[in-house]
């Protein structure tokens, strides 16, 4: 894209596609794109390398604002960390538990899983392998049985086992279902009433595949359950995630990991550098 | 909404006096906002615009006295036309039994949508047979078994140690021996760019015949429906789309893309959860969504 020898009305108008095409979103695309002509205009440049540095650097400060926000994560000995995973249905949320466990499990923490989603047809079973994979215990009662006792039940079997890290699973919900809203900080009172800091991190999972619908996630997400970090699942496939640009801008929530696929080993670390890179620099 | 922009849009400029093809530009920069965040694709987006624009200034916009409702009028007009005007039926084959292959990315909705397909179906009156063939993800051969019993419908499983094309060929053996009809072949998740996994479908294609390969799109997908929706058509030849959680606020404009794109018609509507959350697809209701 900056590798041609004019900086013209052109390279602007394929910016904003390739941004728009990474699902940037139409107001943040025009935002960056008009910030960029403005910094252009004014330092005179004409290099289109020198517009390609500032474009990234642009991208990446609009990142880190909200990555910056990251709460410090403090482990207390004897006090389980709780996290709790929340979104709409089928983003990888189960699959993205079976991530963390292996990533706090590879600093020598000891974890354990709560089969929060009693709702769907085998979401239990399919914790449940994934503990047995990881040799990780998972509470769990049976299908249809109450969240809120499933969360009880782990708070209780962490506290008793000494477990570091707690991961609660929770069933996938369309954020437009305000009595399913409604449990996740029912879920979250159960935590608390525990562990006065439970759950410690509320990580919202978006599909990186997901459109504009996905800033609509995080709004209404975040409004029901305070959503600490944002992981971003299936960046392996074509899709870029840009919906992050407009998540970071609008609601300052720090993205902190990505999904990069089908395993445990398939997470990584969120960095606004990198991410920006893999756009299209 | 759309409507209400265009009613600023042309409402400033009525104050003017007469319209002009610039004042109909301004109102297709409304369009294009309005469909770009509806996650309409870029391009796809492009080529609608222009064609509304040519309507738009040909057809009295600009001498209408309500220019905005004239300009929503054709923009709902060419949606519902590419869309798809009728509604399509699924394929019967010439000789049974009827094969639905259900593919697309992970987490869209296919295992759901296999049971939904197999009660909605079952309700008029045919045998159905559910296929197991996802041997990848953990306890997804139990989620569907699980989907079967609660419409009791049997599932064809061989676990996980069979490779799925010789599940889905056995399967379909298995249909015809019992009398079953139709077969839905619900299959693992996959990226279209993972070469084996699509040489996967391709030789479970060429082994059970379908009579129609189901794409299962989520309607909250962005601007890559059209990448993801052209590799599966150009490799499998895809003969539908099921468009899943319509029952959420994500506009839609997947559909319209794909549509545009590959040619291929939407046939259902997922709606919720739940195995009767089953709809036909009605192209001025998604065209409604997609306006916003
Ligand atoms: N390629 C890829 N696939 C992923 C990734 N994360 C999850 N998946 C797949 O996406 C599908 C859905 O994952 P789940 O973990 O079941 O999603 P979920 O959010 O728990 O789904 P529900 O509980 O039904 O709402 C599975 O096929 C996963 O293997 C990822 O980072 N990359
Ligand atoms: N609200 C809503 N949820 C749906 C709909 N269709 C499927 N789901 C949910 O979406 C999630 C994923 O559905 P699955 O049927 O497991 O998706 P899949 O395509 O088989 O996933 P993989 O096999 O991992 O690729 C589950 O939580 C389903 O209950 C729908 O129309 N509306
Ligand atoms: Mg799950
Ligand atoms: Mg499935």
């Amino acid at each position: 894209l900056f590798d041609r020898s004019v900086l013209d009305e052109e390279l602007y108008e394929d910016l904003e596609m390739l941004l728009i095409q990474a699902d940037v979103g139409w107001d943040v695309s025009q935002k960056l794109v008009a910030e960029l002509r403005e910094r252009v205009d004014r330092d005179r440049i004409k290099d289109p390398a020198d517009a390609r540095e500032i474009l990234r650097q642009e991208m990446i400060l609009l990142l880190e604002f909200a990555t910056r926000n990251r709460k410090v994560k403090i482990l207390q000995r004897g006090v389980p960390f709780v996290i709790m995973v929340v979104g709409v249905n089928g983003v990888g949320k189960t699959t993205s538990i079976a991530k963390l466990a292996a990533y706090h499990q590879r600093f020598g923490r000891s974890v354990m899983l709560a089969a929060g989603d009693t709702f769907r047809a085998a979401a239990i079973d399919q914790l449940s392998v994934w503990g047995e994979r990881l040799k990780v215990p998972v509470i769990a009662h049976q299908q249809g049985a109450d969240p809120g006792a499933v969360v009880f039940d782990a708070m209780q079997a962490a506290h008793a086992r000494n477990i570091d890290v707690l991961i609660v699973d929770t069933a996938g919900r369309l954020h437009t279902k305000y009595n399913l809203m409604a449990e996740l900080e029912k879920l979250r009172k159960i935590m608390r009433r525990h562990v006065e800091t439970a759950p410690q991190e509320v990580l919202l999972v978006i599909d990186a595949t997901t459109g504009q619908n996905g800033l609509i996630q995080a709004q209404e997400f975040a409004k029901s359950v305070d959503i600490t970090d944002i992981m971003i699942a299936k960046l392996d496939g074509t899709a870029k995630g840009g919906i992050a640009f407009s998540v970071a801008k609008e609601l300052g929530t720090p993205i902190s990991y990505v999904g990069t696929g089908e395993k445990a080993t398939d997470l990584a670390e969120f960095r606004p550098d990198t991410y920006v890179d893999s756009l299209f620099f | 909404s759309l409507s209400d922009r265009l009613n600023e849009t042309f409402g400033r400029l009525s104050k003017k006096g007469r319209l002009t093809e610039e004042d109909v530009d301004g109102a297709m920069r409304e369009v294009r906002r309005a469909l770009l965040e509806a996650d309409v694709n870029f391009k796809v987006t492009k080529d609608f615009v222009a064609a509304v624009r040519e309507r738009a200034v040909g057809q009295d916009v600009l001498r209408s006295l309500t220019p905005a409702q004239t300009a929503i009028g054709i923009v709902n007009e060419e949606l519902v036309r590419v869309l798809g005007n009728e509604r399509e039926p699924l394929r019967v084959p010439d000789r049974p039994p009827q094969i639905l292959l259900m593919v697309g990315l992970q987490g869209s909705g296919k295992t759901t949508h296999s049971g939904k397909l197999a009660l909605h179906l079952r309700k008029e009156g045919r045998n159905p047979l559910l296929v197991a063939a996802d041997v990848y993800r953990p306890a997804a051969v139990n989620q569907l078994q699980s989907l079967g019993k609660q419409i009791n419908i049997p599932v064809y499983e061989e676990g996980t140690g069979r490779n799925p094309v010789d599940i889905a060929g056995n399967a379909v053996r298995f249909a015809i021996d019992r009398g079953h009809n139709p077969v839905i072949v619900d299959t693992a998740g996959r990226l279209q760019i993972d070469e084996r996994l699509m040489q996967e479908l391709v030789d479970i294609r060429d082994r059970i015949r379908p009579t129609e390969i189901l794409l299962v799109a989520d309607a909250m997908t962005g601007q890559e429906a059209v990448g993801v929706a052209q590799a599966f058509h150009d490799r499998l030849g895809v003969t539908g789309l099921v468009l899943t959680k319509m029952d959420g606020d994500a506009r839609g404009g997947a559909a319209l893309s794909i549509r545009a794109v590959t040619g291929v018609p939407i046939k259902f509507i997922g709606t919720g959860e739940k195995l009767d959350a089953l709809e036909p697809f009605y192209p001025e209701r998604l065209a409604g969504r997609i306006l916003g």
